[in-house]
């Protein structure tokens, strides 16, 4: 994986081979579980790192959950290597995984993703079909069972934010809640998206404030202080609802529901005029940028736990 | 492969929450197509929307006669997502040599 070009987005073939090669160079920090099959049968493959220990706290990070944010895939492709690569060399990566384990899953949604490449680019929802309608898909990040279906996603099969029939319909998000309730010990969740270079946190579907609102929001300041440390990229920060939009059935308003304190959810580049097309050049300086997001989040979390 | 030739991107700046409201008129038209890249926010973030070419008069007409300013984000879908792909071609004729 040293020659692997992170600097160029891939398929999905050559992201499950990267995935299967990191494995086998990395067998006592990395293993691959694969949490369910998506709509389409493919592998729902979730990279595990670990230095032993048995279900210990961990935290969860999850990139492509709408497939056409290319930047997200790629990135995450950038942090499995990140990790294997500084583990025993960078102190505070090394403290978090002598404590923490670290789930990653990169293609969170493989059939819209496989479709990114084969048909449509800006494909951006799961690929099942909605019976009774000719359009396809469901947003994936409407279907959590987090005021599900209320003001902030449509109900209309053929909208980019399609909420599906029922909270969980989505397999792709049902194995992500099965994989979370069965370990029971996630103390952190972050799910990646782009563009618009926001770090948000709950809630989305409603006004009320977080119980633990205070503490994420100057956590998510850090992140962002640390983030914009690098290349100046601009972040703003705050809780979904009063910050963007109303937006229901989301994912990291489940995982707080779900007693995950340390939900977030990044909106990473573009910062220019590409949207969802960011240049292949921009990935590393985006990943690298991010990293040192993620690793605020990480940190606090080794040193603050409940 | 879909293709998107002659799809533009605008990017709108809308000045109050009342311009905002006509933005989100806009989104409730079906027949349209438009694709929100970015949607009408709290912020007054600019709002991105991809427009089909079918649609550009229409969509355009009804910015500027509402006062709504707006400049093209991406001229042309299409071109930029052939640049892409010859991009990926190219890495990847070259990892195979």
């Amino acid at each position: 994986t040293d020659t692997f070009n992170y600097a160029a987005y891939h398929t999905l073939a050559e992201i499950n081979e990267f995935i299967d090669l990191l494995v086998a160079e990395n067998p006592n920090l990395v293993s691959k579980i694969q949490i369910g099959n998506s709509y389409e049968g493919r592998p729902l493959n979730v990279l595990k790192f670990s230095t032993g220990g048995s279900n210990r706290p961990a935290i969860w990070i999850d990139t492509g959950i709408h497939s056409r944010e290319w930047v997200t895939q790629a990135s995450g492709v950038w942090f499995a290597k990140k990790i294997t690569d500084d583990y025993g060399q960078d102190e505070k990566l090394t403290a978090i995984l002598d404590s923490l384990d670290i789930f990653l899953e990169i293609v969170t949604n493989p059939d819209g993703f496989a479709f990114t490449h084969s048909s449509n680019r800006l494909w951006r929802k799961t690929r099942s079909i909605s019976a009774g309608s000719s359009c396809v898909g469901v947003d994936p990040n409407r279907n959590w069972d987090a005021g599900f279906g209320l003001s902030g996603a449509s109900s209309n099969p053929c909208s980019e934010t399609y909420h599906g029939k029922f909270a969980n319909s989505e397999v792709e998000v049902k194995s992500i809640v099965d994989f979370v309730n069965s370990h029971g010990n996630i103390k952190a969740f972050i799910s990646i998206h782009s563009y618009s270079q926001l770090l948000l946190y709950p809630y989305g579907y409603t006004t009320t404030q977080a119980a633990h609102q205070p503490e994420l929001d100057a956590l998510a300041k850090a992140a962002v202080n640390n983030l914009s440390s690098l290349y100046g990229t601009k972040y703003k920060y705050g809780s979904i609802i009063t910050t963007i939009y109303q937006a229901s059935g989301g994912t990291v308003d489940w995982t707080y529901n779900s007693g995950i304190k340390y939900s977030y959810t990044f909106e990473l580049r573009d910062t220019g005029f590409y949207g969802f097309l960011l240049p292949a050049r921009q990935i590393i300086p985006t990943a690298q940028e991010t990293w040192l997001g993620l690793i605020t989040i990480m940190d606090y979390t080794l040193k603050h736990p409940y | 492969k879909e293709d998107f030739s002659g799809h533009q991107v605008l990017r709108i700046l809308a000045a109050n929450e009342a311009q905002v409201e006509k933005v989100r008129e806009l989104e409730k038209l079906e027949h349209l197509q438009l694709d929100f890249w970015r949607g009408p926010s709290r912020l007054f973030l600019p709002i991105d929307v991809r427009v089909p070419f079918s649609s550009l008069q229409s969509v355009k007409v009804f910015l500027e006669a509402n006062g709504v300013k707006y400049s093209i984000m991406i001229e042309d879908v299409q071109l930029l997502l052939d640049e892409e792909e010859k991009e990926m071609f190219a890495f990847r004729s070259r990892a195979r040599s």
